[in-house]
């Protein structure tokens, strides 16, 4: 059987909000290392990479490598019913056709169960290969979140360059243009403001703006958010989940026709 | 103009 217990059930509310409009459904994988997903948006241009280590639920038993198909919009409508404070224990029979959510409030006095049904899903699995990258940007998640946003009031891409003291994001639409830079910060005394640099080669790419604003959904996950680049190659837009694992997103840079 | 790709022609399938 599988059986796992996150005392911070609301770390699962949230990476579930954060993928939800990007993917429709997805095989939740469930092994002795932890529980993990890997899934194509539906135009086959962004992956989603989640990954939550077993030492990191505060109970976690795996029998049996398990694959448990979900429709996110339907996993969306039950995890919306537990509490932000909740624990929420996950529980399936090998080989069982439902998943069951058990959410205990803090001080345990309420305890509800909601069971999913699973279903089969054909799902194509990459190879993400390990890769070293040009370029390695950690900034503030909301700075992240508001450079996406508001560039996205100007145009439908945006190209993002790194240099070795700074990071400019750039989109041009119909009505004008738009150009946010930020510069590196190591900055002590207020660590979650720092915007950290690390490369080997300057490098600039395009992106569809429509799916950087996508994952920035997944905000609410981490303070910070670490984007890798390299030419020619899909950036990382990595959010880090303190203790537990990590959610990734894959988007292939636009190429001029 | 530009093109966009699909992801799995970088990463290949398993």
């Amino acid at each position: 059987m599988f059986e796992a217990r996150l005392q911070q059930g609301a770390l699962l509310k949230k990476v579930v909000e954060a993928i939800k409009d990007l993917i429709e459904d997805a095989n939740f994988d469930c092994n002795n290392s932890g529980f993990s997903l890997q899934a194509m948006d539906s135009s086959h241009v962004s992956l989603v990479a989640l990954s939550l280590r077993a030492d990191g639920f505060e109970h976690y038993r795996c029998d049996r490598n398990v694959s448990m198909g979900m429709k996110l919009a339907n996993l969306s409508k039950i995890l919306k019913c537990a509490g932000n404070d909740d624990a929420i224990t996950m529980k399936s029979e090998d080989n069982g056709d439902t998943i069951t959510f058990m959410f205990e409030s803090q001080n345990q006095e309420r305890l509800s169960e909601f069971d999913l049904k699973l279903m089969d899903i054909d799902s194509e699995h990459l190879g993400i290969p390990e890769a070293e990258y040009d370029a390695t940007v950690k900034l503030p998640s909301s700075e992240f979140q508001r450079i996406v946003k508001d560039l996205a009031s100007i145009g439908d891409t945006v190209e993002i360059s790194v240099t070795k003291d700074a990071v400019k994001f750039g989109t041009n639409g119909d009505i004008g243009s738009a150009n946010v830079m930020c510069r590196q910060n190591k900055s002590v005394d207020k660590p979650e403001e720092s915007t950290e640099i690390d490369i080997t080669e300057p490098v600039a790419l395009t992106f569809a703006l429509r799916y950087l604003n996508s994952f920035a959904k997944a905000t609410p996950l981490s303070s910070h958010v670490v984007l890798k680049l390299s030419k020619d190659l899909p950036i990382v837009v990595e959010y880090h989940i303190e203790n537990v694992g990590r959610l990734s997103f894959f988007l292939a840079p636009k190429v001029e026709e | 103009g530009s093109g966009q790709r699909s992801i799995a022609a970088f990463f290949g399938s398993k």
